[in-house]
């Protein structure tokens, strides 16, 4: 695992986090559910909460999906290629690409599109970003860089969780049965690591 | 475009291919080479943290890309050959997070660790 230069988090104190969507529209209940769940697999290893906003305006999160450039200087690509990107705390900002084949509410294993994309497991990595992890080698982990398509990988490992918990510590009611986070870094290289696409 | 039934996303959308299919060329290629598609891969590299610089790349495989291969190769648990084989290949054209691997020379992905620790692995393994 690894964290953000400086190794940023949300600071102690404003654990419970509220996102939002920008824009609303298009957003249906099952887009929500998604999200919800993505965020429920950090918050039940962590103290952290998450509640959904109507007013992205004030929300410490903001989603959103957007087609090629949008305001932030890393336009998107269209389909596959880059599939989303998310800023490093407090930012907060978080932006997939509208262009991909988002599967919500369906096994993605059984498409038989060479564009599907399973919007949890992003959602899942990129919520990583927003809460001050980096990228991981570990290609089991959750926040190893690449995704293939009709794959869908939402499972926290240990790697995650022992890079989550160093941030902001273990949930007080219990980490849901994850494996035991070690003392400090397992990383050598003695610095804080990797960094966001701003 | 969202799906709730995986059977009902269009095919047209499987006929659209990536930008970085074109990679799919330059498999095979290396250290020393001249290749159409090079600056591409090496704005990619650059994208993602592994070659620094701004713009105006070439099509030479020169000893700046032959570095960021043989990094991303540490990377994403590859062979380090520092040619673009076809394994390195099929993994740098599979979808990804935006977020940069590397800013500023400094990873905490493979690259960036000690060999002290690789060392120790490597025993503990044996």
């Amino acid at each position: 695992y690894a964290f953000f230069p400086g190794e940023p988090r949300w600071p102690e104190g404003h654990y419970d986090l509220t996102y939002a969507f920008n824009p609303e529209e298009n957003i249906t209940d099952e887009i929500r559910g998604v999200f919800a769940r993505a965020f429920d697999r950090w918050s039940k290893v962590t103290p952290l909460t998450f509640e959904l906003s109507t007013s992205p305006n004030s929300a410490d999160i903001t989603i959103g999906f957007f087609n090629g450039e949008h305001g932030d200087g890393e336009p998107f690509d269209g389909i596959l290629g880059t599939l989303a990107h998310a800023f490093s705390p407090p930012s907060g900002r978080f932006h997939l690409d509208a262009a991909e084949s988002w599967v919500v509410d369906d096994d993605v294993n059984k498409s038989t599109s060479l564009a599907a994309i399973d919007l949890e497991s992003v959602a899942v990595h990129e919520i990583g970003h927003l809460l001050g992890l980096g990228h991981s080698s570990v290609e089991e982990s959750i926040m190893y860089p690449a995704i293939t398509t009709r794959t869908r990988k939402v499972e926290l490992q240990s790697d995650d969780i022992m890079g989550i918990q160093y941030l902001y510590g273990a949930n007080p009611a219990g980490n849901n049965g994850s494996s035991t986070p070690s003392s400090g870094r397992e990383t050598s290289d003695g610095g804080g690591a990797l960094i966001s696409s701003s | 475009h969202f799906f709730t039934n995986v059977s009902s996303i269009p095919p047209w959308l499987n006929a659209t291919g990536s930008n970085w299919e074109s990679f799919h060329n330059l498999s095979g290629h290396h250290f020393g080479q001249r290749v159409d598609g090079l600056n591409r891969l090496k704005s990619y590299l650059h994208y993602f943290g592994y070659i620094n610089g701004t713009s105006n790349f070439t099509d030479d495989f020169d000893d700046a890309l032959k570095s960021a291969v043989e990094t991303y190769q540490k990377n994403f648990n590859l062979n380090v050959t520092g040619s673009l084989d076809n394994h390195t290949v099929q993994q740098i054209i599979k979808p990804r997070c935006g977020v940069a691997d590397i800013v500023n020379g400094t990873s905490a992905m493979n690259s960036g660790k000690s060999n002290a620790t690789s060392s120790f692995l490597s025993i503990v393994a044996r």
